[in-house]
């Protein structure tokens, strides 16, 4: 997926990186100390409706094609995440315990266009 | 709001930078408090001494938690009554296991004093807190240990569950042996429960598979 450059309008992730220093959470998320807090977004023409965004399969770019030289445009497309990893994080709860722990999908990898 | 310029995405003007930095703090405050199914963030009141914590997470090693939206936890004892006479104490843990988690792995780490002379058996009881079970005791474990330093003791987890008030009292009976013969001298402190030693409980819980308790009650 490329990541978003000003003046890019199609589909790309933007890349956000938070540090817990700066939400003010470093006393309870012992680590890491910040991840990656990225989105989708973009638009998504006819022609890349579908198109999954990175390592477009020889077949998603003649679909796309077809798309493109068909009269009646595809319903909207959106621009969406389609590769996710998990996030580890270690803090301390509200007894003082330290619980470590893997977030699921928190860490958008890859958009495309559902 | 951007001067002319257009959202890509939804036609609407973009977000100068520092609001959009603004929105995205925001909205990492949501998802890491959704992703850890809390409401709001925690308020350590003690938090465990740096020392401790440093300790006890070199002695895990934590390693990748086990798949399954599993977790780990080190709950460090609240030291609520360590007789003089004897080196027992009664440890207490506020755990805070949610009712839709299962505790599979229990583990105490006690820290030997150098004192120790012979060998140290030790039997761990659980205190009921439960109303219908108030003071009523369970014996968890019994381990002996002849080398001072930290000891990972473990327990059975069926013994630790069901706790709701999420108050667990574990109690410590400990004597010297020598040879096969108990010691009838009064053993002087051999458990260090200090700040930096301070026992501590090593839990992995998982999320339960759905209907597993619906099997059970079948």
């Amino acid at each position: 997926t490329p990541t978003c450059e000003s003046g890019n309008p199609l589909c790309c992730r933007r890349d956000h990186y938070v540090d817990f220093q700066e939400l003010g959470w470093r006393d309870w998320i012992l680590q890491p100390e910040g991840y990656q807090l990225n989105y989708c977004s973009g638009q998504c023409p006819p022609h890349l409706a579908g198109s999954p965004g990175i390592a477009a399969s020889f077949h998603s770019a003649v679909f796309s094609l077809l798309k493109a030289n068909n009269p009646w445009p595809a319903s909207t497309s959106c621009c969406v995440p389609t590769a996710r990893r998990p996030l580890s994080l270690l803090y301390l709860d509200h007894n003082g315990n330290v619980v470590k722990t893997d977030v699921p999908d928190m860490v958008v990898e890859a958009c495309g266009c559902s | 709001q951007g001067t002319g310029s257009v959202c890509p995405s939804c036609g609407g003007p973009t977000l100068a930078p520092q609001a959009e930095r603004a929105l995205v703090l925001e909205l990492a405050k949501q998802q890491i408090l959704e992703g850890l199914r809390l409401t709001n963030r925690p308020r350590i009141t003690h938090p465990p001494s740096q020392a401790a914590l440093t300790r006890a997470l070199r002695r895990l090693q934590l390693g990748s938690v086990a798949a399954g939206n599993g977790e780990e936890v080190i709950s460090f004892a609240a030291i609520t009554d360590s007789s003089t006479s004897t080196c027992s104490s009664m440890l207490t843990f506020h755990l805070s296991t949610p009712r839709s988690h299962h505790l599979y792995h229990a583990r105490l780490w006690l820290h030997v004093l150098p004192t120790l002379r012979g060998t140290l058996y030790l039997r761990i009881s659980r205190w009921g807190s439960r109303r219908r079970h108030r003071g009523s005791r369970t014996l968890l474990a019994e381990h002996q240990m002849t080398t001072p330093g930290w000891h990972a003791l473990t327990l059975p987890s069926s013994g630790l569950r069901g706790e709701e008030s999420g108050v667990l009292k574990l109690q410590l009976d400990c004597r010297l042996l020598e040879g096969n013969s108990t010691v009838t001298e009064k053993p002087r402190r051999l458990l260090d429960t200090a700040r930096h030693q301070r026992p501590f409980l090593e839990l992995k819980i998982r999320a339960k598979e759905p209907g597993a308790g619906r099997a059970r009650r079948r």
